[in-house]
């Protein structure tokens, strides 16, 4: 990789599309540049905020042929678009001659370039690494996109590693008693869940863990990424139904695996795929009393029946109170394979009994340290 | 020996190509400049370029390097040597 020698002295950087392209719909657009950003945000510590109006840091336009920088566009192929170093403002132009599409191997994908052209704005040259997304030319859509390891050393380079996980030794690197040591110090979990095939996963940051009957499995954590392609990290919550398909929730939108692999085209919206299921949710969970889909957010929960119609009642959503003993703001929730619920909790957990439908009451008391019984610390 | 651009159409894209993109001189696509380049600084240009894309280094403008250049692509420039890339932003 080559870094061109500058970068942002902020972290939270803001961004503007203030000039939309013909022949694309605005929310595909937002979407696609908010994904474009995601890639980025999602190994740094950076964040991108969109804004409307206002002074931003990265400004987004599509443009034609002479756009008042010098650097006119050439029409379709050839030059597809050109982005600013942080040093000269970080903006990014793109060549609205072109067929920007989404999801498509027809035209250009707009996510792709989009994703590069972010990559210059952040502070990265070109590489001479084929298969990296800084390599200068357009490879055509790719349905699996991931960044290439260079692109991560690059972006890395210049910002560091996210911040929960800064300073870790890379697990995939260096296996050995450390990569514990994440989990045991705060065994705060972004979720967990089991596989089509049993396994239960835990899910935290970039990283996840497979579990045992009472520890993690050795030679974990591991990368999100690596394992489950094209998925991002810091995930919401996630589950697998009946249907044997895995399901992951974050922020806006939703992803769904069979085993490891995308089915599809994903991410999707959560309001199209999970109608009347709110963004952001905390925690998610199949159910085993009735095999419904429960998704908690703040105080609330939503049962989700994919057989009805609607799929969820107009009853919902209902208060987590109703759950007896279940706290409010969990951070995740899972029907585990000895017939009991879990909800957990900032690094505790709750024993949920769907018999006597109240969490139990036990020696020691409920909620227990998560770390200690779930995760062999 | 010299290259003279305007002889051979392929040669004509390919100056103007790697100026574009920092293998050689912006000076070099100023029409009205009259510049003549020594073929040695064109192969080195055209080998940079080659290596950089990961083709085969020759220092020709051969086909597999022709069509390299045709692919759509990034705008900014690959090499920063000529010159500072500073277009202004506003």
């Amino acid at each position: 990789y080559a870094l061109q020698g500058t970068r942002w002295r902020v972290k939270n950087l803001t961004y503007k599309i203030s000039k939309y392209p013909r022949n694309l719909p605005k929310a595909d657009v937002d979407m696609e540049i908010s994904k474009a950003f995601n890639i980025w945000s999602g190994i740094t510590p950076l964040t991108f905020t969109k804004k409307k109006s206002g002074p931003v840091h990265i400004e987004v336009r599509f443009e034609n042929g002479e756009h008042g920088d010098g650097d006119p566009f050439d029409g379709p192929g050839g030059t597809l678009a050109h982005a600013f170093f942080p040093v000269y403002g970080g903006d990014a132009h793109f060549d609205d001659a072109e067929r920007w599409t989404v999801n498509s191997y027809r035209g250009t994908n707009l996510f792709q370039v989009a994703a590069h052209e972010f990559g210059h704005s952040l502070g990265l040259s070109h590489s001479d690494v084929r298969a990296a997304l800084m390599a200068p030319f357009y490879r055509g859509y790719d349905p699996t996109f991931e960044l290439n390891d260079d692109d991560v050393d690059a972006i890395q380079a210049l910002y560091g590693l996210p911040k929960k996980t800064n300073n870790k030794p890379t697990p995939t690197e260096a296996p050995g008693e450390e990569e514990d040591a994440e989990l045991c110090n705060d065994a705060t979990v972004d979720t967990l869940f089991n596989s089509a095939e049993g396994v239960t996963y835990a899910f935290k940051g970039l990283h996840y863990w497979k579990l045992t009957e009472d520890s993690i499995a050795s030679g974990y954590p591991r990368l999100i990424s690596k394992s489950w392609p094209g998925l991002p990290g810091n995930i919401d919550a996630a589950f697998t139904y009946k249907n044997g398909r895995t399901y992951f929730f974050k922020g806006t939108q939703y992803w769904r695996y069979t085993g490891k692999k995308m089915d599809g085209d994903y991410p999707k919206q959560i309001s199209e795929g999970f109608t009347g299921i709110p963004n952001n949710i905390n925690a998610a969970m199949v159910w085993g009393g009735n095999g419904k889909i429960y998704f908690y957010k703040g105080s609330k929960f939503w049962r989700y029946d994919p057989t009805s119609k609607p799929p969820v009642k107009n009853s919902y959503p209902k208060d987590i109170s109703n759950w007896e003993g279940v706290p409010n703001d969990l951070d995740a929730a899972l029907h585990y394979t000895n017939g009991y619920t879990y909800f957990f909790k900032k690094g505790s957990y709750y024993r949920f009994n769907d018999r006597t439908f109240s969490v139990d009451v036990a020696d020691p008391p409920f909620p227990r340290p998560a770390g200690y019984w779930w995760f062999g610390c | 020996a010299s290259f003279v651009p305007t002889l051979q159409d392929e040669s004509v894209k390919a100056v103007m190509y790697l100026a574009q993109f920092g293998y050689l001189p912006a000076q070099m696509t100023n029409p009205n400049s009259g510049h003549l380049m020594s073929q040695d600084a064109m192969t080195d240009a055209i080998k940079e370029f080659q290596a950089f894309a990961g083709l085969n280094i020759t220092g020709n403008l051969d086909k597999e390097t022709v069509e390299t250049m045709k692919l759509p692509r990034c705008g900014v420039k690959d090499k920063v040597g000529f010159g500072i890339d500073a277009r202004s932003k506003r």
